[in-house]
């Protein structure tokens, strides 16, 4: 990819806790159109899975975009992602790049 | 209160 495209990286984290333990701001209609991760707490799926990192963009959450998702939405479509019993893991599609893709 | 900010919304997961 060119110096300036942003890059997109596949992470699953894996149910391994009792909570997916991040938090996320933003979404559609907001200065931050697609969610950013503000949090990843000890403990925590996500910190456990140790690929996750505070900035990173969410883009898609199991191969569902989050573009024109407002905030409840893209957060619904994520708390929804980890408490499904169909799989022990949550994809997050994420982008270090903070721009509205 | 005054609503809050839909900017600053956070959600905790």
């Amino acid at each position: 990819p060119g110096l300036l495209e942003p890059t997109s990286t596949l992470v699953r984290v894996a149910k391994s806790a009792s909570t997916l333990g991040i938090a996320i701001e933003g979404g559609a209609n907001t200065r931050q159109p697609l969610p950013r991760i503000v949090t990843i707490q000890r403990g925590g799926s996500a910190h456990n899975c140790g690929q996750l990192k505070v900035g990173q963009v969410i883009l898609e959450v199991n191969g569902v975009s989050l573009r024109g998702r407002e905030h409840r939405d893209a957060a619904r479509l994520i708390a929804e992602a980890f408490k499904t019993k169909e799989r022990d893991y949550v994809d997050f599609l994420v982008t270090e790049f903070n721009v509205a893709l | 209160s005054p609503p809050k900010d839909y900017e600053d919304e956070v959600t905790f997961f």
